[in-house]
Order: C-alpha cells, then sequence, then structure tokens
C-alpha cells in the first residue's frame, strides 16, 4: 500500500 | 473530496461546535467527560504534526487549526473556567484514561506503514481516536440522564464516522486500489462502539421521549 495517501483525510 | 467525506467532516465541526456551545452559553459539562476530551486533544495533536511541513489545501489547514483549537479550549473550560468546571461530573468520569494510551503507542510502534516519528505518531493517533470515546460512554452509562445537547454531540461524533466509512467505500472503488488496513480497522472499531449508543438514541427519537440508557 502506498504510503500517507490518507493523510488528506482529517 | 467526496460528498461523504465532507458530511463527515461537517457532522464531525457540528460536534464541536454543539459541545462548545453547550459549555460556553449554557456555562456548564455536565454529563461531558472530561477524560475523552483530553484524549480527542492528544488525538489532533499527534495527528497534525505535519500541519506546517504538509500542505494539502486551505481546507485541510482550517480544519486542522479548528480541531486543534477547539479541543484544547473544551479541556481548558472544563479544567479551568470558574464556572463551567464546577458543573464537571468528577465522580462519574473515573476511567483511567492515559492506560488507554499504552497500548495504542506499542501498536502504533509495531503495526505502522513506515517507522518514522511522523508516521508512529499519526498511527497512534489514529489508534488513540478508535477508543477515546469509551470514558464519555461508560459515563453516559453511568448518569442515564442525558440532556439533549449531549446526546446531540455523541450522536453527531457517531454520524461523522459513519460517514467516513461511506467515504472510504467510496474511495475505494473511485481511486487506485490502496488498501488502508490501518485506518480501515480501526475506523470500523471506532464506529462499532457507538452502535449502542445509536440504538437507543434512534428509539427515543422514533418514541418522542428523553434518551435515558439501560442500567
Amino acid at each position: 500500500p502506498k504510503t500517507g495517501s490518507f493523510k488528506d483525510e482529517l | 473530496m467526496n460528498i461523504f467525506r465532507l458530511a463527515g467532516d461537517m457532522t464531525h465541526l457540528a460536534s464541536v461546535l454543539v459541545l462548545l456551545l453547550k459549555i460556553h452559553t449554557i456555562k456548564s459539562c455536565a454529563g461531558i467527560s472530561l477524560k475523552t476530551q483530553e484524549l480527542f486533544a492528544i488525538v489532533f495533536l499527534t495527528r497534525y504534526l505535519d500541519l506546517f511541513t504538509n500542505f494539502i489545501s486551505i481546507y485541510n489547514t482550517i480544519m486542522k487549526l479548528i480541531f486543534l483549537g477547539s479541543s484544547f479550549s473544551i479541556v481548558w473550560y472544563i479544567r479551568r473556567h470558574r464556572v463551567v468546571r464546577r458543573s464537571y461530573d468528577k465522580d462519574q468520569d473515573t476511567f483511567r484514561h492515559f492506560f488507554l494510551m499504552w497500548p495504542c503507542l506499542i501498536l502504533a510502534i509495531f503495526i505502522n506503514e513506515k517507522f518514522t516519528l511522523k508516521e508512529v505518531m499519526w498511527t497512534f493517533s489514529i489508534y488513540l481516536e478508535a477508543i477515546a470515546i469509551l470514558p464519555q460512554l461508560v459515563m453516559l452509562q453511568r448518569t442515564r440522564n442525558i440532556d439533549n445537547l449531549t446526546g446531540q454531540y455523541i450522536f453527531l461524533l457517531g454520524a461523522y464516522r459513519a460517514f467516513y466509512i461511506l467515504n472510504w467505500i467510496y474511495r475505494y472503488f473511485t481511486e487506485e486500489h490502496y488498501v488502508h488496513w490501518i485506518t480501515w480497522v480501526a475506523g470500523v472499531i471506532q464506529t462499532l462502539l457507538y452502535g449502542d449508543f445509536f440504538y437507543y438514541y434512534f428509539q427515543s427519537w422514533k418514541n418522542n421521549v428523553k434518551l435515558e440508557l439501560p442500567a
């Protein structure tokens, strides 16, 4: 899985 | 950003505003768990370490600042405000909340996507958020009689979680298929914790009676 791709959520 | 994510963020924002409204205008934090509020403050602090280094959008930055500012001011109100702190039911709020942090930290050290300080802290915040509501739920269970604003606050928090799950389902089908086990598992556990509360909330709403949890 790509790291940090959910970092655009709060 | 999809509609579910936006709805999730807005219900999250609304929950914070409802709580601040209760505290600020009624000058009361009756029924609110300080332990849960402290955990939320720690959640935001450890999750938004990249606030000034990783820019995503104006929207993201502003929302992060709102969540950080509101969570710390709520804690301040309950602990320090000379009127508000008198309404705090300390005897009902006895959960050993800092003990919840250790398993989350250990889990974050071992199960993360990348072993860096920022990434481990971010993962820690995800785990901690999943269980941060527990002291509040225990307190609800004890006081049983729940005023409207407290009930709405918890309902909106639960709605925020439910919308985030819909958001992940939507993202799974519309974006490239990256698997996000950490956020998904923690998020589903967190949402399930609200299940019981939701049940009684809807019952009281349907029957038009005051929300009261069974002993």
